[in-house]
C-alpha cells in the first residue's frame, strides 16, 4: 500500500 | 494495532478530556500554557494532512478528527472565550515557542524519511510534539502550585508517549520491516522531558501532598 507502516499510527 | 498503542491513544484522549473538563468545569485556564496548546494544534494539523488522502481505519480517522478539533477548540477557548481567556497566565506563559517551531522545521528539512512535502511535515510534527510540552512545564514551575486537573493532564500526556515506546518495541520484535527511528528517538526525548515532572508527581502522590515543582 502507499502508506508505509509508520503512518498507520496517530 | 496492539495493546500498547491502544492504551497510548486512550491515555492521550484522557489527557485531552481532562483539559477540556478543567476548562469547561472551572471556566478557567490558569496554569495552562496557551503556547503548548498552539504547538499541539500545529502538530496535529501537520501530521494528519493524510486524513483525506490515506484511509487507514475508521478508528484512525475518527481519532485524527478528535485530536485536531479538540486542540483547535482549546486554543480558541483560551484566546477568544470571554470568561476563560481572563484566567490565562499571560505574563507567566512567556516561552518563545516560535524558536521551537523554527528549529523543528529546520531539522525536518534536514532529517526525514523522504524529501517530500508530506514526509517533511510529518517529521516536523514528530519533532515538534517532542518539545511542545516545554512551555507548559516552564509555566508549571513558574506558577508554583499545580491544581489537580492540570497535574493529571500533564501526567497522562507524558504517559501516552511512554506507552508508544512500548508499542515501538513490540512492533520492532513482531514485524519484519519495521524501522521508525525518527518517532522512536523523538518519543524517547519527549518522555524524558517529563521525567522530573513524573518524579515530583509520584512524590506528591506518595506523600498525599500538593504537587510542588521546584522553581
Amino acid at each position: 500500500t502507499g502508506t508505509s507502516a509508520v503512518k498507520d499510527e496517530l | 494495532m496492539n495493546i500498547f498503542r491502544f492504551l497510548g491513544d486512550m491515555t492521550h484522549l484522557i489527557s485531552i478530556l481532562i483539559l477540556l473538563l478543567k476548562i469547561y468545569a472551572t471556566k478557567s485556564c490558569s496554569g495552562i500554557s496557551l503556547k503548548t496548546q498552539e504547538l499541539y494544534a500545529l502538530v496535529f494539523l501537520a501530521r494528519y494532512l493524510d486524513l483525506f488522502t490515506d484511509f487507514i481505519s475508521v478508528y484512525n480517522s475518527v481519532m485524527k478528527v478528535v485530536f485536531i478539533a479538540s486542540s483547535l477548540a482549546i486554543v480558541w477557548c483560551m484566546r477568544r472565550h470571554r470568561v476563560v481567556r481572563r484566567s490565562y497566565d499571560k505574563e507567566l506563559d512567556t516561552f518563545r515557542h516560535y524558536f521551537l517551531v523554527a528549529a523543528c522545521l529546520a531539522l525536518a528539512l534536514l532529517v526525514q524519511e523522504k524529501f517530500t512535502f508530506l514526509e517533511v511535515l510529518w517529521a516536523f510534527s514528530i519533532y515538534l510534539e517532542a518539545v511542545a510540552i516545554l512551555p507548559q512545564l516552564v509555566l508549571l514551575q513558574r506558577s508554583g502550585n499545580v491544581d489537580n486537573l492540570t497535574g493529571q493532564y500533564v501526567f497522562f500526556l507524558g504517559a501516552y508517549r511512554a506507552f508508544y515506546i512500548l508499542n515501538w518495541i513490540y512492533r520492532y520484535f513482531t514485524e519484519t520491516h519495521f524501522s521508525r527511528w525518527i518517532s522512536c528517538v523523538s518519543g524517547l526525548v519527549q518522555t524524558a522531558l517529563y521525567a522530573d515532572f513524573f518524579y515530583y508527581y509520584f512524590i506528591s502522590w506518595k506523600n498525599n501532598s500538593k504537587l510542588q515543582l521546584p522553581a
